[in-house]
């Protein structure tokens, strides 16, 4: 498969990040994330959106990821648990 | 974050348009307003909630066409994206509000091409507003993706999978058929049930409903995950957690649609493995169910299935083999619903499930792998591929079952049953049958 564009890989962490499948940016690291993750992170969401689960951002799941879709993130995590101020 | 409990304490909600779309070119307010009043009435049609308009900025559901950053820490991105959301029930300022993305063209029975269909995007997000958070059943409507159109707002029926959801949530809406005994204090004005959905326990069920605690099953099935208990007209019915959704049995033709109107009970029941569809037994007839409307074409008869003419007293299909196997008297058939052809060898005979009694009542398999065997008030578990009954069975259906958690007797019918037990008025209701007077009150 053709490798990700820098910009492709930019636009898939931000999304796995905004819908929940990847934790919150960490405020000194910035977005790095590891590998491991990053994969966890994308078959999860595959699964969730009925793809084969890969773990790589492949055509199928950047064509999922660019599907108009509701704002709320898809892995929820208990308010008490969470360190963000507001949903 | 989903709040701990997300969901509404009351159960009459208001709702309002506050923003309009600023070129409101494509759908006029009054079609706005329409379509936002139908797809709050497909959670409530089937949900004890009510939804009503209000003109006052304290509705407790404010929807909103805005774009771009609006100071709710979800900003909208234009057109494409993330089109809409809602917030979830709770105490907060902004718990139900619901906004959708102006930058968005929304349209009204347009062809998937030409924009975002707002009736289908609305009930998506007013799932959101009243505690649904999303899922990935393919079926659902509270998938996160846009999916299209869903057809005509008047028409529109939820999918299973997000009815069962909201059931859990608010329990079952109760039709005026389903509400107690009539009583002329009560009125379309006062839905007094509507309020109730936790308190459904102090609802007696009528004169001829069976006792859940006490009774012999007709049949019991695994269905879509949840599992069914059928007596005569009626069923009870368990979600996928194994919580009871009523201790009301509903009946069975207001649910089960196809069967004939006269139909005084099911002898088997089962879900067909590949496609799903249900399939219904009762004497020497058969039908199949596509969900739970009766396809047409049936009854049919069951040497269809090359069972003999005498009907069936149970079907389950083993999780072990993915086969479907009946079972009459002492005997067993092994069924291959993929070839859907008896396969050969059989019957048998049941000896060769240890410990399971002849004449069954019913079987089913259930989510933890196991298959159960039903026969008057007890069950017996087989794990996995055992053929041999698990030690300590068999147990009482009405305890591990259907919450009949005071049940003491191993003679039920000579007992107070649990719900006699629990509430003061059903056991009125039972001293009071043994009075000439109610007994003849009661078939009056």
């Amino acid at each position: 498969a053709p490798s990700l564009t820098a910009s492709q890989m930019d636009t898939g962490v931000d999304w796995l990040s905004k819908f929940g499948y990847l934790p919150p940016p960490d405020p000194v690291t910035g977005q790095l994330q590891t590998k491991e993750a990053l994969t966890k992170a994308i078959k999860a969401m595959q699964k969730f959106g009925g793809l084969e689960e890969t773990g790589v951002l492949d055509q199928a799941t950047l064509v999922l990821m660019k599907t108009p879709r509701c704002s709320l993130p898809d892995l929820l995590v208990p308010e008490e648990s969470s360190n963000r101020g507001r949903r | 974050a989903l709040p701990p409990q997300s969901k509404w304490n009351k159960r009459h909600l208001s709702w309002r348009v506050r923003t309009f779309p600023k070129e409101s070119h494509l759908l006029g307010r009054d079609t706005i307003r329409a379509l936002m009043y139908y797809a709050l009435k497909a959670w409530s049609d089937i949900a004890p909630l009510d939804f009503h308009e209000v003109a006052s900025s304290r509705a407790d559901i404010q929807i909103d066409f805005t774009k771009a950053d609006h100071n709710d820490g979800y900003p909208f991105d234009g057109p494409g994206g993330t089109v809409a959301h809602a917030f979830f029930p709770g105490e907060r300022f902004s718990a139900g509000d619901t906004h959708f993305d102006d930058d968005e063209s929304w349209t009204f029975r347009s062809p998937d091409s030409h924009g975002m269909d707002l009736f289908a995007v609305a009930v998506h997000e007013f799932g959101h507003a009243i505690g649904l958070a999303h899922t990935s059943a393919m079926e659902s409507i509270m998938r996160p993706y846009y999916q299209g159109p869903v057809g005509d707002p008047l028409k529109y029926d939820l999918p299973y999978e997000d009815k069962v959801r909201v059931w859990q949530l608010y329990g079952v809406r109760d039709s005026v058929s389903h509400t107690i005994q009539p009583d002329d204090s009560y009125s379309a004005e006062s839905p007094i049930l509507l309020d109730l959905p936790e308190n459904r326990s102090i609802i007696l069920p009528s004169g001829d409903t069976p006792d859940r605690c006490s009774t012999a099953f007709d049949a019991v099935a695994h269905i879509r995950g949840e599992a069914f208990f059928f007596k005569g007209k009626y069923f009870w019915r368990l979600t996928r957690e194994k919580h009871l959704v009523s201790l009301r049995p509903a009946e069975i033709s207001r649910f089960w649609r196809g069967l004939p109107s006269n139909l005084d009970g099911v002898d088997a029941i089962y879900e067909r493995p590949g496609d799903h569809k249900i399939v219904f037994f009762k004497g020497v007839k058969y039908w199949v169910f596509k969900d739970n409307h009766a396809e047409e074409g049936y009854p049919r008869p069951i040497s269809d299935f090359g069972l003999p003419m005498e009907g069936v007293d149970a079907a389950f299909v083993w999780l072990h083999n993915d086969k479907t196997y009946f079972f009459k008297d002492n005997q067993y058939w092994r069924f291959d619903d993929h070839l859907r052809q008896m396969d050969t060898g059989y019957p048998k005979d049941m000896a060769l499930w240890k410990g399971v009694p002849p004449k069954l009542d019913d079987a089913m398999r259930w989510s933890d792998g196991s298959s159960y065997f039903f026969k008057g008030t007890e069950y017996w578990q087989l794990q996995d591929s055992a053929m041999e009954v698990e030690p300590g069975f068999p147990r009482s259906v009405g305890r591990d079952w259907l919450l009949c958690t005071d049940m003491q007797s191993d003679s039920p019918a000579t007992e107070p049953n649990v719900t006699e037990r629990t509430h003061p008025r059903a056991r009125n209701h039972a001293d009071h049958a043994e009075s000439s007077y109610e007994v003849c009150s009661c078939t009056s």
